[in-house]
């Protein structure tokens, strides 16, 4: 565990409340891809299975395997899924009536189809827990796809989609600097699969990134895309 | 072994 670690799970949990509260506050879902939080509740469900494992453990008081770590990872992963379940949730009963599906119409199958079949060619172990979590690191890399066709479509973001936007898609840089510093000071075997997803997953944010940094450095209040 | 499947990050 590192610093980089720590920040990018600490930027990641601030973008579930960032968005629950910028829905809670405006009472609305305008502007938010149901499509890309449908995706993040699907990457975290394949990813973190194994809780099924450890909460097991636990309550058969088996702790022999269980760390400090397992500990936070375990607490995070229940953290994650039930944010990302509920802001699908929020979406589809409180909101359903301030819902973009009209605007929201990326095809979810054209990055569905391609990352089951990569995890079941490119994957560490062919076990079914091992292509489930490939199947979600090549998922989440490109989940955001459907926020960013709707964010080019609106042409432009109001401040709190934007600060969420930097925070999903800055997470993934720090765990990219997290895996160059476990190279450099751990017997880490770098895991490339996480590393290309990481690294695809940083770049789709990238002009976003761009457009987030001209906002902040010219003051403006939105974010503003070229329509 | 970590009960985590081999994947100590979230």
């Amino acid at each position: 565990m590192n610093i980089f670690r720590i920040s990018a799970d600490l930027l990641h949990l601030a973008s579930f409340f960032i968005l629950i509260f910028k829905m809670k506050a405006t009472k609305s879902c305008k502007g938010i891809s149901f499509k890309t939080q449908l995706m993040y509740t699907l990457v975290f469900t394949c990813r973190y299975l194994d809780l099924f494992h450890v909460l097991g453990m636990m309550i058969t008081f088996n702790f022999a395997h269980i760390t400090g770590l397992t500990l936070y990872n375990t607490f995070m992963k229940i953290l994650f899924l039930a944010a990302s379940y509920y802001i699908v949730y929020l979406m589809r009963t409180e909101l359903k009536s301030t819902s973009d599906d009209a605007r929201d119409t990326f095809v979810l199958w054209h990055i569905l189809a391609p990352c089951a079949v990569l995890a079941l060619i490119f994957n560490a172990q062919f076990t079914i827990l091992e292509i489930l979590w490939t199947f979600s690191i090549y998922l989440e890399a490109v989940a955001v796809m459907p926020q960013l066709m709707l964010l080019i479509e609106t042409g432009e973001a109001d401040s709190l989609s934007s600060h969420y936007m930097f925070a999903v898609g800055g997470y993934r840089a720090l765990y990219l600097v997290n895996w160059v510093y476990r190279y450099a000071t751990e017997p880490y075997y770098s895991n490339w699969i996480a590393w290309i997803a990481g690294f695809v997953q940083t770049a789709l944010f990238g002009d976003f990134f761009y457009y987030y940094f001209v906002k902040i450095m010219s003051g403006d209040a939105a974010l503003k895309l070229p329509t | 072994v970590s009960p985590e499947s081999g994947h100590d990050e979230l």
